[in-house]
C-alpha cells in the first residue's frame, strides 16, 4: 500500500536532518510509481505529481514527525478533490420527455447500465422508456427488451431495418405522448477512432438534444482511457461518466485519467451484473482504492 | 525519439514513457529499460537508431516463447472452454474461430453455456447460424454445467470436430462463480477425459494491469491453456500480455482486430511488438 512504501522511502530519510530536495524527489517518484501501477494514464500521474509537489515541499511535511503520513493525507486530499466536484446528479430538469444517452467501446457494459439506471429512476417515482439503438450486434435488442421485461419498464420496438437515428426519434415521440418522462437511449459500443459512428452519435445528440450524455467506462481500462474518454468529449462534450465493473479488484485509476482529460464528473459506478447493482460515485472512496 | 546523437538518459524516459502507455506495466518497462541501460554501459548499443529496435527483439524473444497457434486435430472431438470476465469478447470470438474452423473444413458445434446473462443465448444463436454451426442450449436461467453434459454427449454422437463451449462473463473476485466454472471443467472431464483440451482465456486489449491479476486467478481455477487478446483494433497496444507470458507462460493463440466473423488473427509475435510502440 501507498502507506507501507512511503514508510519505506521516509525510513530511509531518517537521520539526515532536513529532507532534501532530492528527498522529496524520491517520495514523489514512489508515490508516482503507485499511481502508474493503478493504471493512472503516464502523463494524468506526472501532472498530479506536479500538482503537489509544492504542498510536499511544504513545512506541513518537511517539519513533521510523521512525514509519511502527512503526505499520504495531501496526496489523499488532492486526489479526492480532483475526482470530485459539481454536477454529479443526473440532469432530471426540464421539458418532458428528458432523453439520457449511453455511449462507449464495445463490452463496457451500456445495455446493462440503461437497465440499471432504469429501474433506479423508477423507484425514485419516474417512468422511464428504454431505447434499444444498437442495430449491429447480435441480440442487442433482445437484450435491452429482456432487461425491460424484468424491470417491468416499457422498452421500444425497433422496426426491421430501423436505423439508429430513426429509433430515437420515434421512440422519444412516442414518449411524449405515452406518459414517459425520462428516455433512456442504449447505443452500439464503438470504437472513439470510428469516424462514421461517432459521427453517427453526433448526428443523434443534435436531433434529439440529450439532457445527460454518459460515457460508460470500464473501470479496469489501462493508459487507453485518456485517448477514449478524449474523443468522446471532443466529439460530444459529455455531462458525464459511469464506471462500470468496480466490483472487480481493477484499481481504477482510469477514473482519475478520465476526469483529467474531461472534467467532466463520475455519476454513477456499476457494482456488479444484476440491474440493482449502481452506486452513486464516492470521490473519496475512489481515491483510497486507487492508491491501494 | 531518433535524430538524437547518443543515448542518454533523456532518450531511455521517452521510451519509459511509450512502454508504459502501452500498458506493458511499470515493473517491465523499468527492466526493459534498465537492461538498454546496461548494454549500453556494456558498449553493446550506441546508436540511438538501434535502440528502439534492441528493445523490440527483447519483447519479441519474451512473446516469440508464447507465439503458439491452437491445434485442434489431437482429438475428436477437440473441446475448447472459453473464459474470461465480463464483456471482453468471448462470445464473439468464438464466432471467429468456429468460422475459422469451418473454412478449414472441419465441424463445428458451439455450447450456449451462458445462462445467465439477458440474451447471451440468443446472441450465439445468432452468430451460429452466420457461422453455419449448430448450437446446443438450454433455457436461460438453466444450469451450465447440464448444457455442457449434453453438449460433450452431442459432439461425441455426431463425431463433431470441434465443440466450443461459451461461458458466461465473470469477475475473477467472484469466488462462486470460478467454482462454477471449476464444475463445468470437472464435469467435461468425467464425461471426456482429457476435456477441455483447451482452455482458453479472453483479455480484452482496453485492460490495464488487472489483465494480470485475471490471467493468474483464471489459471489457478482452470489451468488457462491459451490467450485471445481482442479488440486490438482500436488505440490500446496490449503490453500486458508482455508481463503475462513472461511470469505465466501461457501460450498466446490469438488478436481479435474488429467485430465481424472474419476479424481474427493468429498471434504472431513481430506483429505485436512492431505494432506496441
Ligand atoms: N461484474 C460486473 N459486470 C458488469 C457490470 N456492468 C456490466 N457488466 C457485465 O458486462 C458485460 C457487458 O455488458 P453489456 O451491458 O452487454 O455491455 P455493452 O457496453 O452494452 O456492450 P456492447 O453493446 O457490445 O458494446 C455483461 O456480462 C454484463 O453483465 C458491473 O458493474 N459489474
Ligand atoms: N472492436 C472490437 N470489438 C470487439 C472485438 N471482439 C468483441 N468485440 C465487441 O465487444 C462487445 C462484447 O463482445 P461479446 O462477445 O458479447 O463479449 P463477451 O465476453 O461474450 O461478453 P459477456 O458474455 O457479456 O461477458 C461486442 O460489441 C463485440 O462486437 C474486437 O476484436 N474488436
Ligand atoms: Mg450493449
Ligand atoms: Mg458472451
Amino acid at each position: 500500500s501507498l502507506t507501507e512504501r512511503l514508510n519505506t522511502v521516509f525510513k530511509k530519510l531518517r537521520g539526515h536532518g532536513k529532507l532534501s530536495e532530492q528527498n522529496i524527489k524520491d517520495v514523489l517518484r514512489e508515490i508516482r510509481l503507485v499511481l502508474l501501477e493503478a493504471d493512472v494514464n503516464f502523463r494524468v500521474a506526472k501532472d498530479f505529481i506536479e500538482a503537489i509537489r509544492v504542498k510536499a515541499l511544504g513545512k506541513e511535511v518537511l517539519n513533521s514527525l510523521t512525514p509519511a503520513q502527512q503526505l499520504i493525507k495531501i496526496v489523499n486530499t488532492e486526489l479526492t478533490s480532483l475526482l470530485g466536484g459539481e454536477n454529479s446528479q443526473l440532469k432530471l430538469s426540464g421539458r418532458r420527455p428528458i432523453s439520457m444517452m449511453f455511449v462507449g467501446l464495445q463490452g463496457s457494459g451500456k445495455t446493462t447500465t440503461v437497465g440499471k439506471l432504469a429501474k433506479f429512476l423508477k423507484e425514485k417515482s419516474h417512468n422511464p422508456y428504454m431505447v434499444p439503438a444498437d442495430v449491429s450486434r447480435p441480440a442487442a435488442i433482445d437484450q435491452l427488451q429482456k432487461l425491460g421485461q424484468q424491470l417491468k419498464v416499457d422498452t421500444y420496438e425497433p422496426k426491421q431495418d430501423e436505423n439508429p437515428l430513426v429509433i430515437c426519434k420515434n421512440a422519444v415521440s412516442f414518449a411524449g405522448v405515452s406518459a414517459h418522462d425520462i428516455v433512456l437511449i442504449d447505443t452500439a459500443g464503438r470504437l472513439h477512432i470510428d469516424e462514421e459512428l461517432m459521427q453517427e452519435l453526433q448526428t443523434i445528440k443534435e436531433t434529439i438534444l440529450p439532457n445527460e450524455i454518459l460515457l460508460v467506462a470500464d473501470a479496469m481500462t489501462g493508459q487507453d482511457a485518456v485517448n477514449v474518454a478524449g474523443k468522446f468529449n471532443e466529439m460530444l462534450d459529455m455531462d458525464g461518466v459511469i464506471l462500470t465493473k468496480m466490483d472487480g479488484d481493477a484499481r481504477g485509476g482510469a477514473a482519475l485519467s478520465i476526469k483529467a482529460v474531461t472534467g467532466k464528473p463520475i455519476k454513477f459506478v456499476g457494482t456488479g451484473e444484476h440491474l440493482d447493482a449502481l452506486e452513486v460515485f464516492f470521490p473519496d472512496r475512489m481515491a483510497s482504492r486507487i492508491l491501494g | 525519439v531518433l535524430g538524437k546523437k547518443n543515448i542518454d538518459d533523456d532518450l531511455l524516459e521517452e521510451l519509459e514513457e511509450i512502454l508504459i502507455t502501452s500498458d506493458i506495466g511499470v515493473q517491465t518497462a523499468f527492466r526493459l529499460i534498465e537492461d538498454m541501460r546496461e548494454k549500453v554501459k556494456r558498449k553493446e548499443l550506441d546508436d540511438p537508431g538501434l535502440l528502439k529496435k534492441c528493445l523490440q527483439e527483447e519483447i519479441m524473444e519474451i512473446l516469440k516463447a508464447e507465439e503458439s497457434p491452437l491445434d485442434v486435430t489431437g482429438s475428436v472431438p477437440f473441446v475448447i472452454l472459453v473464459v474470461g470476465v465480463n464483456g471482453v469478447g468471448k462470445t464473439t470470438t468464438i464466432a471467429k474461430m468456429a468460422n475459422g474452423f469451418k473454412e478449414q473444413g472441419k465441424s463445428v458445434l458451439l455450447a450456449a453455456a451462458d445462462t445467465f446473462r439477458a440474451a447471451a443465448i440468443e446472441q450465439l444463436e445468432i452468430w451460429g447460424q452466420r457461422a453455419g454451426c449448430k448450437v446446443i442450449k438450454h433455457q436461460s436461467g438453466s444450469d451450465p454445467s447440464a448444457v455442457v453434459f449434453d453438449a460433450l454427449k452431442a459432439a461425441q454422437a455426431r463425431g463433431v470436430d470441434v465443440l466450443i463451449v461459451d461461458t458466461a462473463g465473470r469477475l475473477h473476485t467472484k469466488a462462486n462463480l470460478m467454482e462454477e466454472l471449476k464444475k463445468i471443467q470437472r464435469i467435461m472431464g468425467r464425461e471426456l477425459p482429457d476435456a477441455p483440451h483447451e482452455v482458453l482465456l479472453i483479455l480484452d486489449a482496453t485492460t490495464g494491469q488487472n489483465a494480470i491479476s485475471q490471467a493468474k486467478s483464471f489459471k489457478e481455477a482452470t489451468n488457462i491453456t491459451g490467450i485471445a487478446l481482442t479488440k486490438l483494433d482500436g488505440t490500446a497496444k496490449g503490453g500486458v500480455v508482455v508481463g503475462i507470458s513472461h511470469e505465466l507462460k501461457i501460450p498466446l493463440r490469438y488478436v481479435g482486430i474488429g467485430e465481424g466473423m472474419d476479424d481474427l488473427r493468429v498471434f504472431n509475435a513481430k506483429e505485436f511488438v512492431e505494432a506496441l510502440f
